[in-house]
C-alpha cells in the first residue's frame, strides 16, 4: 500500500458516500444516471469475485464489501425506493449501456493476462469501469443545472483513478515485475474521459459559477 | 511471491 493508492481508495469511498448521502438524505437522484450506477455494480461484481477465495487484508475485504454494498444499494434506491425513483429522469438517461458491455466482454476474451474465468471477468471489469461514466457524463450535458453533490460525486469518481495512476507509477519503480499494461491503459483511458468534465468543473469553481457542461 | 499474482488492488 502506498499513499497514492490510499488517497485513491479514500477518494473513491468519498464519491460513493457523497452519492449515498445525496440520495438518502434529500431522497432525490436528480441528475444521477442509473445506467452508470448499474455499470458500476457490475464492475464490482465481476472484479471482486475473489472476495471469498483470496484474502488479501482486512482493509481489502472491508473496502470490497463497502463498494459492493453501496453500488447495489444505490441501484436499488433509484429503481425501487418509492420517493427516490420519482426523481429519476429515465427520459434523459437514455445511453444504451448494454452496448458498452458487449465490446468490453469481447475485448476481455481476447486481451487478458490469463485465460481463466476469474481473470477474464476481472479484465472485463477493468474495461467496463473505463467507460462506465459515459451515461453519467451524457446525462450531465442534458441536465441544465447540475447540483453540487452530483458534480462532487463525478469529480471524486474521476479523481480516484487519476490517483491510482500515480500508485502504478510508484509501484512500477519500487516493485520488481510490477507490470500490468491492461490495468494501466484502462486506467489512463478512464481518467482521460473525465478530462473535459474536470476542465469545466475547475472553471466553475474558479469563477464561482454554476457547473454547466456544453451540450 | 510463488503464488500467481493476486490482484491486491481494489
Amino acid at each position: 500500500m502506498n499513499i497514492f493508492r490510499l488517497a485513491g481508495d479514500m477518494t473513491h469511498l468519498a464519491s460513493v458516500l457523497v452519492l449515498l448521502l445525496k440520495i438518502h438524505t434529500i431522497k432525490s437522484c436528480a441528475g444521477v444516471s442509473l445506467k452508470t450506477q448499474e455499470l458500476y455494480a457490475l464492475v464490482f461484481a465481476t472484479r471482486y469475485l475473489d472476495i471469498v477465495t483470496d484474502f488479501i487484508s482486512v482493509y481489502n475485504t472491508v473496502m470490497k464489501l463497502i463498494f459492493l454494498g453501496s453500488s447495489f444499494s444505490i441501484v436499488w434506491y433509484i429503481r425501487h425506493h418509492r420517493v427516490v425513483r420519482r426523481s429519476y429522469d429515465k427520459d434523459q438517461d437514455t445511453f444504451r449501456h448494454y452496448l458498452l458491455m458487449i465490446p468490453c466482454m469481447l475485448l476481455a476474451l481476447f486481451v487478458h493476462e490469463k485465460f481463466t474465468f476469474k481473470e477474464v471477468m476481472w479484465t472485463f471489469s477493468l474495461y467496463l469501469e473505463a467507460v462506465a461514466i459515459l451515461p453519467q457524463l451524457v446525462l450531465l450535458q442534458r441536465t441544465r443545472n447540475i447540483d453540487n453533490l452530483t458534480g462532487q460525486y463525478v469529480f471524486l469518481l474521476g479523481a480516484y483513478r487519476g490517483l491510482y495512476i500515480f500508485n502504478w507509477i510508484y509501484r512500477y519503480f519500487t516493485e520488481p515485475h510490477f507490470v500490468h499494461w491492461i490495468t494501466w491503459i484502462a486506467g489512463v483511458v478512464q481518467t482521460l474521459l473525465y478530462a473535459d468534465f474536470f476542465y469545466y468543473y475547475f472553471e466553475s469553481w474558479k469563477n464561482n459559477v454554476r457547473l454547466q457542461l456544453p451540450a | 511471491r510463488g503464488k500467481n499474482f493476486q490482484h491486491d488492488e481494489l
